[in-house]
């Protein structure tokens, strides 16, 4: 799985994910990835996230827009991964990561897996990592 | 407003001597999606751009590089969202398309739904004049043999990916 997640000049946010699935999944299986909530969500009020890790589990917490429901109650945004990747794993035992901008242009990239590829870029400044703690 | 980008290359496992490819890949993505919005280009232009440099990348499980379905395809989703106005697109079970976050902002443009599915979302594609991509341009050498592998050891796929993006 991919995504992207922004915040451009105007303060317009935007998320987009996209995937292949899982291997040798049954076919017409459908993850997290096309479901408005789950695979993604952007609302300029709020912030914008898009999600990788285990579809059904992700399905089942509607994590992305979870993710932005801890965040309308004041949580930064890398609190609010931690909310909702914890929630996850905590109800559903399942595992993922999240990538999140807000309306200042906070950000942040959380996974509760062992490891998750990332980039950022703020200020002209570029952040990449793996691995936890990068 | 300063301009902010983020990308993601899934959370799957990583195999330690593919760790700079994954590297390099997300820092292609990201630049891409920066320069949009350095350019003044609109956040939503800028997702779509980053996803696109990852779904051309066959590292990463996405375009060119998903993995297959139990019958050897690829089946693929995508999702595009405007928070602006809370507009959305995405694509489901799509097959022979390079790329299927494209077809997720044509939903959202140009159509009333929010969600097209399988043989839909195809005749959709054409309709909109996305070239079709033949499956097998699709499947990397390293998709297959994970498919294959799978296949011999008759496990049970979902059980065996808890946590895989």
């Amino acid at each position: 799985t991919v995504g992207a997640v922004a915040i451009d000049c105007e303060g317009n946010m935007a998320c987009a994910t996209s995937t292949g699935g899982l291997t040798n999944k049954m076919v017409g299986r459908v993850g997290d990835t096309a479901c408005i909530g789950s695979g993604g969500y952007a609302d300029n009020n709020v912030g914008a996230v898009s999600t990788t890790g285990h579809g059904e589990s992700i399905m089942k917490v509607i994590l992305a827009r979870l993710i932005l429901h801890y965040m309308e109650q004041g949580k930064s945004p890398e609190e609010a991964a931690d909310a909702g990747l914890n929630y996850m794993k905590s109800r559903v035992e399942g595992t993922g990561g999240a990538i999140i901008v807000n309306s200042s242009g906070d950000w942040t990239a959380k996974f509760s897996t062992n490891q998750m590829s990332w980039a950022a870029v703020k200020d002209d400044q570029l952040h990449i990592g793996i691995y936890h703690g990068e | 407003m300063k301009p902010v980008i983020v990308v993601h290359g899934g959370a799957g496992k990583i195999v330690k001597e593919l760790d700079e490819t994954y590297r390099l890949g997300v820092k292609r993505a990201v630049l891409k999606g920066y320069d949009v919005l350095r350019q003044g280009g609109s956040a939503l232009t800028a997702v779509e751009e980053a996803v696109i440099v990852m779904e051309d990348e066959p590292i990463f499980n996405a375009g060119h590089g998903s993995v297959l379905n139990e019958k050897g395809y690829i089946e693929m989703d995508a999702i595009i969202m405007d928070g602006k106005n809370l507009d959305s697109g995405a694509v489901s079970a799509v097959r022979n398309i390079a790329n299927p976050i494209k077809l997720a902002r044509l939903v959202m443009e140009k159509t009333d739904h929010m969600l097209l599915t399988c043989e839909g979302a195809t005749l959709f594609a054409k309709a909109q004049g996305i070239p079709e991509t033949p499956n097998d341009t699709l499947i990397t050498e390293r998709s297959r043999k994970r498919w294959m592998k799978n296949l011999k050891e008759n496990s049970n796929p979902i059980a065996d990916q808890i946590g895989l993006g």
